[in-house]
């Protein structure tokens, strides 16, 4: 707006009715250092000088100034002096004094911005309690969402438990095949261990033999075929040859041994199948008496419909205790539910529901017990007649 | 005519 050639001439110089805005500055001059007024002189002097110069240019600007300059704008002082180019001084103090300003301003935004906060956060605190409140004591929404949240982590949990038990369901067929494989390597070992120790033995035998005959009957065991190996030696080291290349004693030996090798492999793909089903029969067995006993601990036993037994009111009923007796109407017809109480003794209150679906507690001797199925249907035809 | 109903168990009373 304004060159460092051409300076815009002071407010209190062009024009005396900005009179607010000249005190300003005067408290601004008053606060500068000594050093900076003693700058301030020479500069004022020669920006007098320029503004007498340009004073014609510049004139018509306060008339806009004073139609417009309220009270209250004194403020604008300190754009001005920033805008135009009077020096470090003036420069820096305008600045100085607006910080000033702008600090005070800002504590009471600061202040106004603190209760602020402070009374909300307050209302707000007060209003979450409240509602808070009214969840925990309303049991409408807030407990079926908590029931459905229970039904839902319960079903996680069983899903959880299933893979659980395939996961070691597997594992054991695992384990229980690995046995399986280092039981039958025990078997070959032992096979191999009795093979060369019986091997050690004939041997064994036949140098006792070949001892026998060379000391002559005073060391070792005489052979059984005494008479037949004097004449023929060659005999017995041909049995021997026989043995040890696996002959025909070998080979008959060999052909029932297969035969009988498929036992242990029947016994090993039972064992891998059984087990599995053993093991889901009894986890199914487990689960249903789980169910029994968590139904018989709500206190109602399961509901057999074939075993389930029907009675007829015989005199009206009207229930002191609303919420776990029933009313009955004579003649109406009802399901025992149990004749027990809820701890399971023998009751003289029995259990019914009654047609309308209510279930709740009658005194027995208001009620007559049908027997059968076609008395039932019998008596469905008497009501429907009368 | 109603028979007098059988004294309640302890879990229908209401006091």
């Amino acid at each position: 707006m304004s060159s460092t050639a051409v300076p815009r001439p002071k407010p209190w110089e062009t024009s005396a009715s900005l009179e607010e805005p000249q005190r300003n500055a005067q408290s601004l001059s008053a606060m500068m250092t000594s050093n900076q007024q003693d700058s301030r002189p020479t500069e004022e002097s020669n920006n007098s000088n320029s503004a007498s110069e340009s004073a014609p240019e510049v004139l018509p600007r306060p008339a806009a100034l004073n139609s417009s300059g309220t009270y209250g704008e004194s403020n604008t002082i300190p754009g001005i002096y920033g805008n135009s180019n009077y020096g470090i001084p003036y420069d820096n103090n305008p600045y100085s004094m607006n910080s000033i300003y702008g600090n005070s301003i800002g504590r009471y935004g600061y202040g106004g911005s603190y209760y602020g906060n402070n009374y909300g956060s307050f209302y707000g605190g007060g209003y979450g309690a409240g509602a808070g409140y009214g969840m925990n004591n309303g049991s409408g929404l807030g407990e079926s969402t908590k029931a459905t949240f229970q039904l839902i982590e319960s079903l996680i949990g069983a899903v959880t438990g299933f893979a659980q038990m395939l996961e070691s369901t597997y594992m054991a067929t695992h384990n229980s095949f690995f046995t399986m494989i280092s039981v039958a390597e025990q078997f070959g070992n032992l096979k191999e261990m009795l093979g060369s120790f019986f091997g050690i033995f004939a041997i064994m035998k036949f140098l006792k033999k070949i001892l026998y005959r060379a000391t002559k009957g005073r060391l070792g065991i005489p052979p059984k075929n005494f008479a037949e190996s004097e004449g023929s030696k060659n005999k017995l080291i041909e049995d021997f040859q026989k043995f040890n290349d696996s002959g025909t004693i070998n080979s008959n030996e060999k052909a029932t041994r297969r035969k009988i090798s498929w036992k242990p492999l029947l016994f090993f793909l039972m064992a891998v199948f059984g087990f599995p089903y053993l093991l889901n029969k009894f986890i199914t067995k487990l689960q249903t008496s789980g169910t029994i006993r968590a139904s018989q601990g709500n206190g109602s036993e399961p509901i057999d419909p074939s075993k389930l037994e029907f009675a007829r009111a015989l005199y009206d009923f009207v229930p002191e205790n609303p919420e776990m007796e029933v009313a009955l109407k004579k003649g109406d017809l009802m399901a025992i539910l149990s004749k027990k109480d809820p701890l399971g003794r023998d009751s003289d209150w029995w259990k019914v529901r009654t047609k309308n679906g209510n279930i709740g507690y009658i005194p027995y001797n208001y009620i007559e017990i049908i027997k059968r199925r076609k008395k039932i249907e019998h008596v469905d035809d008497e009501t429907r007649t009368h | 005519r109603p028979p007098r109903p059988p004294p309640k168990p302890l879990h229908l009373r209401t006091e």
